[in-house]
């Protein structure tokens, strides 16, 4: 059945929507069938994504890949219990139509903590954990601290997840591979950024996460969202003599490396 | 009583909580007597930032410009109207404290929905949304598009806020003055930033905003999170012959020039 990546921070802003799409087509473009479900359902970053890319598509005559993708309904009445149960069940409904026609389901996730999020990290196989490299970003995964006995409380988000890899070792013994993933790098290395990375590579050991190489802090990643498409497309520009810009490359080679960071699990022969 | 400035956009990692600590800062360094609510009640960025400040100021036998703060807590039980019921309580029991004696406060939100974040937006006399240079971004405020056609309906986040302008208007005939700012603007100005830039002046006069100057990215503006200083701040080495580093000096330039850009009610004479 299909190995469900979970891209998900409860901190704002890290780049779970960009990471979430980027993984998407970089495995599409990779020939596996690709399933997806968006559980931000008030934003809906990559529902609006997909919603582009299709639009694009027709307008320019063409077929671009497209994973089979789900945008979960917000569950809206005043007795949450009763929003829980609705959820649960549009959610448990959208795996169940794909856990067995795809190898792949990405689900993106909101910043704010809610059932449903709880509930996808559960899931997971591998869980992408984007963080911005800025000490306002470790404090939700461990509290930050000028002084060395009083730093390195474990803090709400950290908490979340290794509850959520209690609960799944009760359901079935199954591991969640959890990868924490510098994103937004600056171009030039700061002393701050030495220490974040320090700081991370600390907490690896404590709350078993890996650490991924990262992805920089690139223009590409984000000016294509109204036309659906990413670096890993042919873009117009670039597809003219079929030269790619430094910029796609370097994007590329990032999101590649990314992708065989995550070791997902390859088809047979 | 205080004039109330709210810090808010619904889409996450923006600069809320960076923007509110800046402005509380540069506020309390002109002499005004600021107060500070952090509605943020599970990440608390602000709360957390000023404990590292007092802790900071403690060690170092100093005093430090601190706010009069409030840290929310959040509403627990399993019924929704019985947790709003207890926040606004408690929300209500913050301001009225401090309307009086305060001449600012400064109010943190989270990126999540939620009746206290909306309740938040009708008291704003000044509304500050920090945005990123991004399409991504610009979404939560009226949806992107590459055809001009079907450009430009109005999103979840702009709704928001005209909704909170109208039930101001209806209880006390208040205007809300909503400035967006845009946060984290690269040194090199791409193309990408000057659509964003032409998109963001065209909403302007249809959502009814002015939009600031703009904070640039720095690593100063993030970097002394753990020890509760800011780049208005007499940071150590700064300090040693009263010399600022460029990015100390530049970074004060442009709070200060949000702050004047504010058009806040001063003190009279
Ligand atoms: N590697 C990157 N390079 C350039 N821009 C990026 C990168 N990653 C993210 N961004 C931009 O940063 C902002 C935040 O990214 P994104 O929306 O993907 O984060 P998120 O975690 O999904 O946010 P939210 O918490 O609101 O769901 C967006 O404007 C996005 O375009
Ligand atoms: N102008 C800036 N220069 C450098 N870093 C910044 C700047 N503004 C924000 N950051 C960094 O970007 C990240 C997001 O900022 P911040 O946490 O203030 O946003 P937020 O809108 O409050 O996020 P959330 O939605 O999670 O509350 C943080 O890591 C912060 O340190
Ligand atoms: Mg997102
Ligand atoms: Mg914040």
């Amino acid at each position: 059945s299909a190995h469900v990546i979970v891209v998900a921070n409860e901190k704002g802003g890290t780049g779970k929507s960009t990471v979430s799409i980027h993984t998407t087509v970089g495995l599409l473009k990779a020939g596996y069938r690709v399933a997806t479900i968006d559980l931000d359902t008030r934003q809906r970053t990559l529902t609006r994504f997909f919603e582009n890319r299709l639009s694009w598509a027709e307008q320019a005559g063409t077929t671009l890949e497209m994973p089979f993708h789900h945008a979960l309904d917000r569950g809206d009445s005043a007795d949450l219990g009763d929003n829980e149960t609705r959820e649960f069940t549009a959610f448990a409904n959208a795996i169940e139509q794909i856990e067995h026609d795809y190898e792949f389901v990405v689900i993106d996730t909101p910043a704010s903590d809610s059932y449903l999020m709880r509930l996808a990290h559960s899931l997971a196989d591998t869980l992408i954990s984007p963080i911005n490299d800025s000490f306002i970003d470790v404090d939700v995964f461990s509290r930050v601290h000028h002084d060395r006995a009083k730093r390195g409380a474990i803090a709400h988000y950290a908490d979340l997840v290794l509850e959520a890899r209690r609960r799944r070792r009760q359901v079935d013994a199954g591991m969640i591979d959890w990868v924490l993933l510098r994103n937004r790098v600056a171009a030039l290395q700061s002393n701050n950024a030495k220490q974040i990375a320090a700081s991370i590579e600390k907490l690896a050991t404590e709350l078993q996460f890996r650490t991924a190489e990262g992805l920089h802090d690139r223009v590409i990643f984000r000016e294509l969202f109204p036309i659906g498409l990413t670096a890993l497309d042919a873009i117009e520009e670039a597809a003219r003599g079929g030269v790619l810009t430094n910029s796609q490359l370097a994007a590329r080679q990032e999101i590649g490396e990314l992708i065989e960071t995550l070791r997902l699990p390859v088809r047979g022969p």
